[in-house]
């Protein structure tokens, strides 16, 4: 539900300010990958109509998105290509297919195509974060969705831990990938949670 | 023993 909100709230973000300054396409992107590699399993495989309805807004949503920054003006026109461009292409993608390709459970293409896809979206934050840094203030409305982008995975965590007492249930590579998703965000939580409770605008330092 | 594969989380 959080990640759920970080979309919808990026959605308004857009649509009220019509700007998209402050805000990583290249993230976005790189979750678009995550999605497409992971839900693969919506042609061969149910599990729930809630798990099939998450699966397909989160593609969806995440490529609209994509296209109102790249695509639709007025949105589009305030985009800027030059600040918002850490290479993911290098950086990220390459070394999650390795990490993918000898990390899976099982060689077949949906497992390692999971497995990928849990490496990527651990470090997909990373375009976003660094393009805050270069901007140093974060109005608002970003701080919230970049916040509760991050939100969610540490109550992965916790849903985890309940899991593992619960069911017995295992998730090694998910485990994983969740801490490190989760650390890469601790730094920016505590500015957040700095300027929320003075009551500041958010400025990195 | 079959590992099981699904993945039921988002």
């Amino acid at each position: 539900m959080l990640h759920l909100m970080s979309i919808l709230l990026l959605l308004w973000k857009l649509k009220k300010s019509k700007s998209c300054v402050g805000i990583s396409c290249r993230m976005q992107e790189c979750y678009a990958i995550v999605f497409c590699l992971r839900y693969l399993d919506l042609f061969y495989q149910f599990i729930s109509v809630y798990n099939t309805a998450m699966k397909v807004v989160f593609i969806s949503s995440t490529f609209y998105l994509i296209f109102l920054m790249r695509f639709q003006p007025p949105v589009s026109a305030t985009y800027d290509r030059t600040a918002d461009s850490f290479p993911y292409e290098q950086y990220l993608l390459g070394p999650a297919a390795v990490l993918g390709f000898i990390s899976a459970e099982e060689w077949s293409i949906p497992e390692i195509f999971w497995t990928a896809s849990i490496w990527l979206e651990s470090v997909s934050i990373l375009p976003q974060l660094i393009l805050l840094q270069q901007l140093r203030e974060v109005e608002n409305l970003t701080a919230e969705f970049v916040a509760t982008m991050g939100a969610y995975r540490f109550f992965y965590i916790l849903n985890w831990i309940y899991r593992y007492f619960a069911e017995g249930y295992v998730n090694w590579i998910g485990w994983l990938g969740g801490i490190v998703q989760t650390g890469l965000y601790v730094d920016f939580f505590y500015y957040y949670a700095m300027s929320k409770w003075y009551g500041q605008k958010l400025v990195l330092p | 023993e079959e590992a099981d594969h699904t993945h039921d989380e988002l």
